[in-house]
């Protein structure tokens, strides 16, 4: 799955 | 958090500090392009507006905190308390070439549709081609100081070494955000051309000069 909403990085 | 993570965010920092020192020190901020500066001040700003919606760790907080800090005092060093030295005639690039597009593609493709997510996305857009016009002012005059190759080096490496973290994480995380891969792979492609100058001329000992 897409899970990029998740902006854990910098 | 990986090691290419972790070192990619040192490499960010560094460069950061590089050139906040290399304009402090020398109290010019001459083959520096302002425009550049300009849109990392944007880029962070629009990016870590999740600050006060958004905890994730101490270290994310601090080093966000950082970034915006100093990309805030770079502008204000090259627009304010060392303008005298700015090379504006040679920092011509047009960024709104860059702003409106990247502004245009960021409410076409997007994670979701939500004014915090469409500024996320801007900023890693804008992210991808905010170097452009110092890599622009650097093919103009034909040259650039060494302190200031290292600084482009330092910041080009960390969207590099973050491509091994998103390969790291989809492997053992399963987690990837399309988005920010193709910004950063674009993103480190325009570097490709700095990297070989850099390898081949201020890695030994040469200053970064272009052929006429």
């Amino acid at each position: 799955s897409v899970n990029g909403l998740k902006h854990d990085e910098l | 958090m990986n090691i290419f993570r972790f070192l990619g965010d040192i490499s960010h920092l560094s460069a950061i500090i590089i050139l906040l020192l290399k304009i402090w020190k020398s109290r010019s901020c001459a083959g520096i392009s302002g425009k550049s500066q300009l849109l990392f001040a944007i880029v962070f700003t629009t990016r870590y507006l999740d600050l006060f919606t958004n905890f994730i760790s101490f270290y994310n907080t601090s080093m966000k905190v950082v970034y915006v800090a100093s990309s805030y005092a770079t502008v204000w060093m090259i627009y304010s308390k060392f303008k005298a030295t700015y090379d504006g005639n040679h920092d011509t690039f047009r960024v709104e070439f860059l702003i409106v597009p990247t502004a245009i593609l960021s409410f076409l493709v997007n994670h979701d549709f939500t004014p915090l997510e469409i500024l996320w996305t801007f900023s890693i857009y804008l992210e991808s081609v905010a170097i452009l016009p110092q890599l622009f002012m650097v093919s103009k005059t034909g040259e650039a100081e060494t302190i200031t190759s290292h600084y482009l080096f330092a910041l080009g490496i960390y969207r590099t070494l973050y491509l091994f973290n998103w390969i790291w994480r989809y492997q053992f995380e399963e987690f990837f955000d399309l988005i920010a891969i193709v910004a950063g792979l674009v993103q480190t492609v325009l570097y490709c051309d700095f990297f070989y100058l850099y390898i081949t001329k201020v890695l030994k000992g040469k200053k970064l000069s272009l052929p006429a």
